[in-house]
């Protein structure tokens, strides 16, 4: 369903050229929960932003149910992304004038979904994640956890084929962070989401099904199921 | 060394009032190692800016070696934090045009400290905490825990009084983590720095000699030492 074969990113930006993504091949099955942990700069963000066609790669190929993406036009990928790929960044990258609510509904306005539907998703979302009070704050009038449960919110208001979250709970304590478990566990069972998290949160590594460690861009590791 | 007493802040701008920080009165000994845990939005990020200097209060003192500085000129306050105070933010706020070295030293730039001294220190702090081959990378040429590494060396590399951190280690891996707690706790022990961490981690919590809860803007719980 996800497929890369010997994915390479090089950055050469910077005083040495970095190989940030080092000859990765990897397949994710529908409904697959996978972890990528690993140290910080291993790769993670870089791996999760090419699978997700926000990054090219330098080499290798990427394929999402069968569809070469790395090739693809910047429009038809963008189009390709909308209709099938929930993000969750890092830094959350929430739009700062718009409000809570407006940043969920956002996604599904580009998918001109109706506007009665869009409205109560994105109600629905924000009372899940526990921010039903903070439907009309703006990114700067919210903490950092609110912040982030608003970015996953966005992420999976339009209930996509596959969720990509980087670190969704960084910022969480303990109840947050599996309250949004919980929920995503249950799009992954009802809906047979597709989730791919990079994290380095013990509470989120243990509920995934299959664990793969990144090491300076490789996989150094690749645990399934139940003998983890 | 820190006290507050009857601090508030409560903030007008949104539908509702909130009252992030509701009546909260303590005191923080030199030389103390303090977490403060609470769930996302119990005003931990709130409690840090005000105790240092970030911001203003809507309600009681905030006294820090004895001067309260909640009524202090603001470049006076600025001068006051440069001297005594390292933050780590939680989002970071590196400066995008500076490399990592830049934004190390840049502090102490506005200390007016000797330039050799500076350039050293800011070298010495960046491979502590296992930058050494990232210098001259500016900010969106480095990873989301690489970011946070940055801004945990340039709060520390003047080695100020106070070390007020807000979730310093979200985005690390547990090898990157222990090594900065190593490196905190040993200035907290050599040169009496006093720490106070905003924190869900519990790798964190496990290091701190006193855990303080907050709940709703209010201190819920405050344990000390051994008993925990
Ligand atoms: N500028 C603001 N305007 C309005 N409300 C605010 C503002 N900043 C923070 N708040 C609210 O104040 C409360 C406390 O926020 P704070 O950032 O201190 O929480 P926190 O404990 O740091 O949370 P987290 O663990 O998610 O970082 C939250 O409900 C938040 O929405
Ligand atoms: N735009 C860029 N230019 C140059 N180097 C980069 C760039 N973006 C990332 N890198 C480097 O690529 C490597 C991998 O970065 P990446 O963000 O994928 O790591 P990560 O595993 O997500 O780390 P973390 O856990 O800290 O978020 C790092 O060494 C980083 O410094
Ligand atoms: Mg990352
Ligand atoms: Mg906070």
């Amino acid at each position: 369903v996800i497929k890369t074969t010997n994915l390479q990113k090089i950055y050469n930006n910077s005083v040495a050229p970095v190989k940030a993504v080092n000859d990765i091949s990897l397949e994710f099955k529908e409904g697959e929960f996978t972890a990528i942990v690993g140290p910080s700069g291993s790769g993670k963000t870089t791996f999760l932003n090419l699978i997700g066609g926000l990054d090219k790669p330098t080499g290798g190929e990427i394929f999402i149910d069968g569809t070469e993406i790395s090739t693809m036009k910047e429009s038809e990928l963008f189009d390709f992304r909308l209709r099938n790929i929930g993000f969750v960044f890092q830094s959350y990258n929430l739009i700062p004038v718009l409000t809570a609510k407006e940043n969920v509904s956002f996604i599904m306005l580009l998918q001109k979904r109706p506007k009665a539907e869009m409205e109560k998703r994105a109600t629905e979302m924000l009372e899940q994640v526990g921010l039903s009070d903070k439907l009309n704050s703006r990114p700067n009038q919210l903490s950092g956890g609110q912040q982030q449960r608003v970015a996953v919110a966005r992420a999976l208001a339009s209930k996509p084929k596959f969720v990509l979250a980087d670190e969704p709970t960084a910022n969480l304590d303990t109840e947050s962070a599996f309250n949004l478990l919980d929920i995503m566990e249950k799009l992954n069972k009802e809906e047979n989401i597709t989730l791919i998290f990079s994290t380095h949160d013990q509470r989120v590594i243990e509920r995934a099904g299959r664990v793969i460690t990144l090491v300076d861009g490789r996989v150094s590791e690749d645990e399934v199921g139940s003998s983890r």
